[in-house]
C-alpha cells in the first residue's frame, strides 16, 4: 500500500491531465481511497479539481523536496474520497535545482513513500490515510520531474492521442521507461495504453489504433476514450467531467476504461 | 538580417509545429529565405518536413553548443527556400548540460547569429546563405531551450488552443516573456498569437476567443486556424499541410495568416 500509477507522456496535449483526474474519481466513486500528485507546473490536474491557485502552497515542490511532511501539502478535494498533493509555480524550477543533487532520480520515491501521518489541519480529516491508489500526472517532457515519477511507480499508464507525432514518440517513451526499470526501479511495469480522443469517423484514428494494438497486444486497453466537447468544458468548472456531465460519452468512457483497469489491478 | 521568431507555449498540443512548419512554407513560398530550427527533443518539425530521423545529426543540439559551423547542421527540405536545423535524440540531454553553464541562456543567441559561411557540402547549395528568417520550434515547457530560444529571439509567436487549460497558461507565458526582455532580451516582442483548433459550432472556441481579443486587443491575429483533419494526416506523409492538401481549410487559413503576418512585418 499505496500503489504507485504514473500517468506520463512526453507528447503535449495527449489527455494526461484528463485521464489523471477522471481515472481518480472513478477510483473514488467505486470506494478507492485516492490521492493525486499534479507534478506538472501548469498546475492543470490541482485546476481540474477546482484547486484555488492561492490554495496550492505547500504542495508537490515541497513533498519533492521533503521541505514539510506530506500530510500538510494534501488537499481534499470536493469529490468524496480523492485528496490532492497540489502544484504552484515554485515547482517551475524544480528540475533545475535537482540537477546538481546526488540521488536527484529518486527524491520523490524517498518523499511518497513515507506514509502521510494525518491529512494536514486547516486541510481535512486530521486522521491518518492509507491511500490504496497514489496518481501522478506528468509534465509534457522526459525531464527529472517525469524520471521522479517513473522512479517512485509501480505501474504506468500512457495516454495516446490517436495522431501521428504522438504515434512517433511512443517508441522513445517506451523505452524510457525500459532504461528506468532497469536502472533505477525494477518493479515499473506499463500498465496499458490508452487511446484518446479518438474519431471514428477519421481514418487516421482507425491506422494509429490498428497500429497500436498490433504493436503492443494487449497493453492497449479495449475501452478507448472519444473526442467529447464535454471533456473540454469541464476543466472551466473545476470539475471532472465524470461530474460535471456523469452521462456525456466521455464520462461513460472514463468510467469503462477504469473498470477495465481495476479489473487488471485486482488480477495483478 | 535574419529577424528570428520563436514560436513557444507551455501548453502542450496547442499548434506549435503545426505552426512553424506551415509559417515558415507559407513565407518560403512567397520568395522568401527561410530556416527553421527544431528546438524540441522530439523533433516533430524535422518529421513534419520529411527529415529521416538518421539525417539528423548534427543538429541543434550542436549548433546549441556551438560544436560545429551552423552550416553543417542545415539541411535542405523538400520545399524550395525552405531549410531546417533538425532535433535528435542528443538533444534530450541538452537542458540538464546547460544547467551548470555560465551565461546558459545565452547559448543559442551567440551561435545562431553567426552567420552559416554556407551551407554543408552534402547538405546543400554550398553558397552563403542569407536568411530573411529564422523560426525556432519550441517544446512544451519553459525551461533552458525554450528560454535559450526567447534569448536569441527578435519576437515570439503564441499558438493558443482555444480550449480552458492553454488559456489559463497565458498569462503565466506572457509574465515569462516580460522577464527574458527585462532581464535578457529588450529587443524581444510578443508577435502576436494566433487562435488554433479553432471550432465555430462550439461554445468553448468562442468564449476563448473572446476572452483573449478583450484581454490582448490587436495582438490576437485576425486570421484563426480551424481544427481541420487534413491538418493532422500531414505529418504522416512528411509534409506541410500546404504542400499535402493545399486546398484545404487549414491550408488556406495558415496561408491567410502568414500574410497578415507578413503584413505587420513590413509595418515594423
Ligand atoms: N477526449 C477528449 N475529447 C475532447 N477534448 C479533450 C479530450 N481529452 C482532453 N481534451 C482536452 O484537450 C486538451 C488537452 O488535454 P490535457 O490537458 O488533458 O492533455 P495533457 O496531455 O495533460 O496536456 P499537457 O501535455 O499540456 O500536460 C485539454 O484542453 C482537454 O480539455
Ligand atoms: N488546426 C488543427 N486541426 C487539426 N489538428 C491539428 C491542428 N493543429 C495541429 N493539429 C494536430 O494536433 C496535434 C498537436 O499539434 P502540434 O504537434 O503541432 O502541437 P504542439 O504544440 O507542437 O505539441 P507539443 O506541445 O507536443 O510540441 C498534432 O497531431 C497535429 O497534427
Ligand atoms: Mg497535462
Ligand atoms: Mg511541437
Amino acid at each position: 500500500k499505496p500503489r504507485i500509477i504514473v500517468v506520463a507522456n512526453q507528447k503535449g496535449g495527449v489527455g494526461k491531465t484528463t485521464t489523471t483526474i477522471n481515472l481518480a474519481t472513478a477510483m473514488a466513486a467505486v470506494g478507492k481511497r485516492v490521492l493525486m500528485v499534479d507534478l506538472d507546473p501548469q498546475g492543470n490536474a490541482s485546476t481540474g479539481v477546482g484547486i484555488a491557485p492561492a490554495q496550492r502552497t505547500p504542495g508537490s515542490y515541497a513533498v519533492l523536496f521533503g521541505d514539510v511532511p506530506m500530510a500538510q501539502a494534501i488537499r481534499q478535494t470536493a469529490i468524496p474520497g480523492l485528496d490532492i498533493i497540489p502544484a504552484a509555480s515554485d515547482l517551475a524550477g524544480a528540475e533545475i535545482e535537482l540537477v546538481p543533487e546526488a540521488n536527484r532520480e529518486y527524491f520523490l520515491n524517498t518523499n511518497l513513500r513515507a506514509r502521510p501521518q494525518t491529512v494536514g489541519e486547516g486541510q481535512g480529516s486530521g486522521s491518518p490515510v492509507d491511500y490504496d491508489y497514489i496518481i501522478i500526472d506528468c509534465p509534457p517532457a522526459l525531464g527529472l520531474l517525469t524520471l521522479n515519477a517513473l522512479v517512485a511507480a509501480d505501474a504506468v499508464l500512457v495516454p495516446l492521442q490517436c495522431e501521428f507525432y504522438a504515434l512517433e514518440g511512443l517508441s522513445h517513451l517506451l523505452r524510457t521507461i525500459d532504461i528506468i526499470k532497469r536502472n533505477y526501479n525494477p518493479h515499473l511495469e506499463l500498465q496499458g495504453v490508452i487511446l484518446t480522443m479518438y474519431d471514428r469517423r477519421n481514418a487516421l484514428s482507425r491506422q494509429v489504433e490498428d497500429e497500436v494494438r498490433a504493436y503492443l497486444g494487449d497493453k492497449v486497453y479495449q475501452n478507448v476514450i472519444p473526442r467529447n466537447v464535454r471533456i473540454s468544458e469541464a476543466p472551466s468548472h473545476g470539475k471532472p467531467v465524470l461530474i460535471y456531465d456523469f452521462r456525456s460519452t466521455g464520462a461513460q468512457a472514463y468510467i469503462l476504461l477504469a473498470r477495465e483497469i481495476l479489473q487488471r489491478e485486482a488480477a495483478l
